[in-house]
């Protein structure tokens, strides 16, 4: 079973 | 006040079909420099960055930054009505809330105006960092178009492993199992330059959504490195490029 992760998870808000 | 005019309507309709299955709204950032957006999908799990410099237009005017909400589905629907080949010129007044849409046929003898009114959209923007890829790998845009689409009738999931060798992709479902390696080739069709070999598991679903930027680009990069987000590039001509960002899949 794999889970998909977030893309927010890997870049910082500006 | 914001202009910029295109000799072909055909590349700004490249470019949003390139968008619009991944985003339904999004804001176009316009500066001096040229037009830049950046957004994710509903459900976060990708980012779509564009970039197109001033020069790619044939005449740009920018006198003030401007950001553009748009609807992407609007905006193809004008797209419709225009030729590929019609000049289109895009024009927007400072604070406007909405934009204008010029075509001019190759001949001039027809011109349609259009204007679409903008929207107000929450900007929530990601400093993405210059990452160093353990592999980098150049191949046929319609090569990946192929491979993802192929691939996607066997599994949610694909798996890229990349090596010294060779790049794989490999679904595994139900009904069986793909694989599809490509090797370096001597005309340098694919090219592969690999630091670390890595191996990820992706959406297929994204990636097939990604491809509907192939015509735009002869040639996709991607980007791999271990625990960040897989970068499919597409350039367009030399002024600029859409960019995907695609979440792993880890294991649970």
């Amino acid at each position: 079973q794999s889970k998909q992760t977030s893309i927010a998870s890997f870049f910082t808000k500006v | 006040m914001f202009e910029a005019r295109l000799s072909s309507t055909l590349t700004l309709k490249k470019i949003v079909d390139a968008l619009r299955d991944i985003l339904n709204q999004s804001t176009l950032d316009c500066s001096d420099t040229g037009i830049q957006l950046q957004a994710m999908d509903n459900s976060h799990v990708s980012l779509v960055c564009l970039c197109l410099r001033s020069d790619y237009f044939e005449k740009y005017k920018c006198s003030r930054n401007v950001s553009l909400g748009l609807d992407l589905k609007s905006l193809t629907k004008v797209l419709k009505c225009a030729n590929g080949d019609d000049a289109v010129t895009i024009k927007a007044a400072d604070k406007a809330d909405k934009i204008e849409l010029s075509f001019e046929s190759a001949g001039k003898e027809r011109t349609a105006d259009y204007e679409l009114r903008l929207l107000n959209l929450d900007q929530e923007h990601l400093a993405i960092p210059e990452t160093e890829y353990s592999c980098v790998i150049h191949m046929p845009a319609s090569e990946f178009a192929r491979i993802c689409r192929d691939l996607a009738v066997f599994s949610e999931s694909v798996v890229i492993a990349c090596s010294k060798n060779c790049i794989k992709f490999s679904a595994n479902g139900e009904m069986g199992s793909a694989n599809i390696k490509l090797s370096q080739t001597s005309k340098a069709e694919v090219t592969l330059q690999v630091d670390e070999p890595v191996t990820l598991s992706f959406a297929g679903r994204y990636l097939n959504t990604f491809t509907r930027a192939t015509p735009l680009s002869e040639k996709v990069k991607i980007g791999m490195a271990a625990d960040v987000p897989l970068l499919v590039e597409y350039p367009i001509e030399d002024y600029g490029y859409i960019r995907y960002y695609l979440a792993p899949k880890v294991d649970d």
